[in-house]
């Protein structure tokens, strides 16, 4: 039975016949679920779980083309990186991400990072507030609002050229990434450094997050707050860091 | 110590990601098979390469674990011997036209039944990681 998949790559490669290929998409879509499913952490109402998967299967199909498979290689390991890869690109070229909330996120930027070059330290919510000329409630509604569009869109909003997901970058710096390969020695010690220079709360939600794999919930009942202010302490420390990536 | 608890935690993740990618490869199988016996049974005009996102995808209802995953493949065999490997290996779905009603079903069967024991473990296992977890979290909580 396995012989089957394999000749029908054989015959695939061969030809470059589209049935074959078709069938060849159809055996391995459900690669797409998988990747899917673990790549859409957190998104928001107006992207479509179906969409996710649609980008993904471009991302299989040109892993399709792309494969060698007398290289001793296994196709799944090839095609799981081109499937996310695609999603991931896919999702940053989108407009999704309403111009407000984008332009609010660009402004908390500014505003942190001119505090964070005057007081040499992240400032309290509090003082952030005061220096844009908000209360903290209307800058944690910002921060909600921000987060609520999800991790990915923090990348999107935050790193939109970035070929690394943020969080894969900080969990990678922590020595807790998928791989530890991808990312130049450089970047991970800049940010690994940045990371130890946030408040203790700011570090101690990442850490709980990307290193000790917890869930929001779980981060909230640790640190006693609800989810919804761990989402907007994580979205305040990756403005952070980002920062001071950039600086 | 803290070390030893995330050694544990770190190794049941691994079976509950192991167990979890074929899962999820199976509910897209299942999903497929059953989208060809509508299609052939007329309820569905669209052909399956076509319907391909809608098939694949979980409802937008589904609500999230709120964790941090990445789509890590646990290791795979080269030629794999276990019931799993002969299912997902197997021709089914690249010979689509060629298998009857008959046959479509009785795969559609041998899907659902080891699907049921891999859900069954997947939950124990998680329960065993959650564990871990919680322990961690003790470590960290301010009394
Ligand atoms: N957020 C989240 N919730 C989870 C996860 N795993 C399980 N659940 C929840 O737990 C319920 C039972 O899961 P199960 O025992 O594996 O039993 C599942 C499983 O055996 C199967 N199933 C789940 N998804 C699919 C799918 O996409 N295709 C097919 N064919 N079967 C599926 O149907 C049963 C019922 O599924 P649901 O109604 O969705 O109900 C699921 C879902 O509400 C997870 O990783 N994340
Ligand atoms: N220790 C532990 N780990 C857990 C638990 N629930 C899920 N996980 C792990 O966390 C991953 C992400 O779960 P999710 O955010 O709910 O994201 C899920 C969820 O949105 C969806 N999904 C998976 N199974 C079901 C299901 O049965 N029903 C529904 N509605 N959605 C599902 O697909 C996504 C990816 O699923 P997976 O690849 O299986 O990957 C899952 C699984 O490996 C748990 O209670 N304890």
């Amino acid at each position: 039975p396995a012989d089957e998949v394999s000749s029908l790559w054989d015959r695939f490669k061969a030809t470059g016949e589209d049935r074959a290929r078709e069938a060849l998409i159809i055996q391995y879509s459900p690669l797409v679920k998988f990747v899917a499913g673990r790549v859409g952490v957190g998104l928001p109402r107006n992207v479509d779980q179906a969409d996710l998967v649609s980008y993904g299967i471009f991302g299989l199909i040109d892993a399709i083309d792309k494969f060698e498979p007398d290289r001793g290689f296994k196709f799944e390991t090839y095609a799981i990186n081109r499937i996310k890869g695609a999603i991931l690109d896919e999702l940053r070229a989108l407009d999704w991400v309403p111009r407000s909330v984008r332009a609010r996120a660009r402004e908390i930027e500014r505003s942190l990072a001119e505090l964070e070059h005057r007081l040499q330290r992240t400032p309290s919510d509090d003082e952030l507030a005061r220096h844009m000329g908000n209360s903290v409630d209307e800058l944690r509604d910002a921060l909600a609002e921000i987060s609520n569009l999800g991790i990915v869109a923090l990348d999107e909003v935050l790193a939109p050229d970035s070929s690394n997901s943020l969080g894969d970058m900080v969990a990678d710096s922590m020595g807790a990434g998928p791989e530890a390969a991808f990312q130049k020695e450089e970047t991970r010690r800049i940010l690994a450094d940045a990371i130890n220079r946030l408040p203790d709360r700011e570090r101690l939600v990442l850490t709980l997050y990307y290193y000790e794999g917890l869930t929001l919930a779980e981060i909230g009942d640790v640190l006693g707050v609800t989810e919804s202010r761990v989402c907007q302490i994580h979205a305040k420390s990756v403005m952070s860091l980002r920062n001071r990536m950039t600086e | 110590g803290i070390e030893d608890v995330r050694e544990r935690r770190a190794l049941s993740g691994d079976v509950e990601n192991e167990l979890s990618y074929y899962r999820r490869m199976l509910h897209g199988r299942m999903d497929l098979i059953r989208f060809e016996q509508r299609r052939r049974s007329g309820e569905e005009k669209r052909s399956l390469i076509e319907a391909l996102p809608s098939i694949l995808a979980d409802p937008e209802s589904g609500h999230r674990s709120g964790r941090y995953e990445v789509p890590d493949l646990p290791p795979l065999p080269d030629v794999g011997h276990r019931e799993i490997d002969h299912i997902l290996g197997d021709d089914v779905l690249i010979r689509l036209d060629a298998i009857d009603d008959a046959g479509l079903e009785s795969a559609l069967e041998a899907i659902q039944e080891i699907e049921a024991e891999i859900s069954e473990q997947r939950r124990q296992v998680q329960a065993v990681e959650d564990a871990f977890v919680e322990e961690l979290a003790a470590r960290y909580r301010v009394s």
